[in-house]
C-alpha cells in the first residue's frame, strides 16, 4: 500500500459519500446517471468475487463490502425511494449499456492473465470501469444545469484512478518485476475519458460559474 | 492470476 493508492481508494470512497449525500439531502437524483450506478455494481460483484474465497486484510474486504453495499444503495434510492425516483430523468439516461458491456466481456475473454472464471470476470470488471462512466457523462452533457455535488461526485470519481495511475507509476519505480499491463492501460484509457469533464469542471470552478457540458 | 500474486488491490 502506497500514498497514491490510499489517497486513490479514499477519493473512491468520498466520491460515493458525495453521491449518495447529494441524493439523500436533496430527495433528488436529477443528473444522475442510473446505467452508470448499475454499470458500477456490475463492476464491483464481478471484481469482488475473491471475498468469498481469499482474504487480504481487513481494509480490503471493508473496502469491497462498501462498494458494493454502497452502490446497490444508489441503485434502491433511484429505483424504489419514492421521492427521489419521481426525479430519476430515464427519458434522458438512454445510453446503450449493452455496447458497452459486450466488447468488454468479449475483450476479457480474450485477453486475460488467466483463462479462468474468476479471473475473466475480474478482468472484465476492469474493462467495464474504464467505459461505466460514459452514460453518467452523456447525461450530464443533456442536463444543461448541473448542480455542484454532481459534478464534485464525477470529478472525484476520475481523480480516484488519476490518483492510481501515480500509484502505478510508484509501483513500477519501487517494486521491480510488478508488471499490470491490463489495470495500466484500462485506467490510463479511463482517466483520459475524464480529461475533457476536467477541463469545463475546473473552468466552472475558476471562473466561479455553473458546471455545464458542451452537447 | 498467473503471476500468483492475488489481485491486491480494489
Amino acid at each position: 500500500m502506497n500514498i497514491f493508492r490510499f489517497a486513490g481508494d479514499m477519493t473512491h470512497l468520498l466520491s460515493i459519500i458525495v453521491l449518495l449525500l447529494k441524493i439523500n439531502a436533496t430527495k433528488s437524483c436529477a443528473g444522475v446517471s442510473l446505467k452508470t450506478q448499475e454499470l458500477y455494481l456490475l463492476v464491483f460483484v464481478t471484481r469482488y468475487l475473491d471475498l468469498l474465497y481469499s482474504y487480504i486484510s481487513l481494509y480490503n474486504t471493508f473496502m469491497k463490502l462498501f462498494f458494493i453495499c454502497s452502490s446497490g444503495c444508489v441503485i434502491w434510492y433511484i429505483r424504489e425511494h419514492k421521492t427521489v425516483s419521481q426525479t430519476y430523468d430515464s427519458a434522458q439516461d438512454t445510453f446503450r449499456v449493452l455496447f458497452l458491456a459486450c466488447p468488454c466481456m468479449i475483450l476479457a475473454l480474450t485477453v486475460n492473465h488467466d483463462f479462468t472464471v474468476t479471473e475473466v470476470l475480474w478482468t472484465f470488471s476492469i474493462y467495464l470501469e474504464a467505459v461505466a462512466i460514459l452514460p453518467q457523462l452523456v447525461l450530464l452533457q443533456r442536463t444543461k444545469n448541473v448542480d455542484t455535488l454532481t459534478g464534485n461526485y464525477v470529478f472525484l470519481l476520475g481523480g480516484y484512478r488519476a490518483l492510481y495511475l501515480l500509484n502505478w507509476i510508484y509501483r513500477i519505480l519501487t517494486e521491480p518485476g510488478y508488471r499490470q499491463w491490463i489495470v495500466w492501460i484500462s485506467g490510463t484509457i479511463q482517466t483520459a475519458i475524464y480529461c475533457d469533464f476536467f477541463y469545463y469542471y475546473i473552468k466552472s470552478w475558476r471562473n466561479n460559474e455553473r458546471l455545464s457540458l458542451p452537447s | 492470476a498467473a503471476m500468483g500474486a492475488p489481485h491486491d488491490e480494489l
